[in-house]
């Protein structure tokens, strides 16, 4: 759900 | 998601709940680091600073996650500065934190993967966890040894980055996915409790309570 190159980790 | 990346957040969880169950219980913060709750706190602000830009539709796990961070760790701050204020151990917590925020601040600055201010948080917010347990490693050097209760927290709070490296090799093996910035901090932050794992698995494991020097 995260446009690409965003840090989807906590 | 996998398993590696849903164990570390669990630990993290947990390291969170033992700490606050530990001063709630004990009503005492006795051989905590207000310095390193702080530095958290500070971690999970800036790195979740999207919740308070654009609100937060709580759809998905991951921004219930966030806000459980945000608030546990503001209200672990909250306990040992103000409603235990008396059992905070201000001697021993002794470290100066800027000789953590500044460096982390300057290097987020030089070395990040975008120079624009949300992702100079998030890159801020990772160096800085890198390093938040310092005061607490040092403060129990200072007094010579640490609750079991308190190794326990230790333990939790140190194997959720340990876990998160798993995750990355396995991103990187499956997904094919390298967030250079996070794992090079990971790997420092895990190897500081490295010391602290070997008493922790030594010592604690087996009953005994952690007393340094070892």
């Amino acid at each position: 759900s995260f446009p690409k190159g965003e840090h989807d980790e906590l | 998601m996998n398993i590696f990346r849903l164990f570390g957040d669990l630990s993290h969880l947990a390291a969170i709940a033992i700490l606050l169950l530990k001063i709630w219980k004990t009503r005492s913060c006795a051989g905590v680091s207000g310095k390193t709750q702080l530095l958290f706190a500070v971690c999970f602000i800036t790195r979740y600073i999207d919740l308070f830009l654009h609100f937060v539709s709580l759809y998905n796990t991951e921004k219930v996650m966030k806000l459980i961070y945000i608030s546990a760790s503001v209200f672990t701050c909250y306990l040992i500065f103000f409603k235990f204020k008396a059992t905070y151990d201000g001697n021993h917590d002794s470290m100066r934190a800027e000789f953590l925020i500044v460096p982390a601040a300057g290097l987020a600055c030089l070395i990040n993967t975008k120079f624009d201010a949300i992702e100079i948080l998030w890159t801020f917010s990772i160096y800085l966890e890198a390093v938040a347990i310092l005061p607490q490693l040092f403060l129990i050097s200072k007094t010579g040894e640490a609750e079991t209760i308190t190794s326990h927290y230790l333990f939790a709070q140190g194997s959720y980055r340990a876990l998160y490296i798993l995750n990355w090799i396995y991103r990187y093996h499956y997904e094919s996915h390298v967030d250079t910035i996070a794992i090079v901090a990971g790997v420092v932050q895990t190897i500081l409790y490295c010391d602290f794992f070997y008493l922790y698995i030594t010592k604690v494991v087996k009953g005994q309570k952690i007393v340094l020097p070892a």
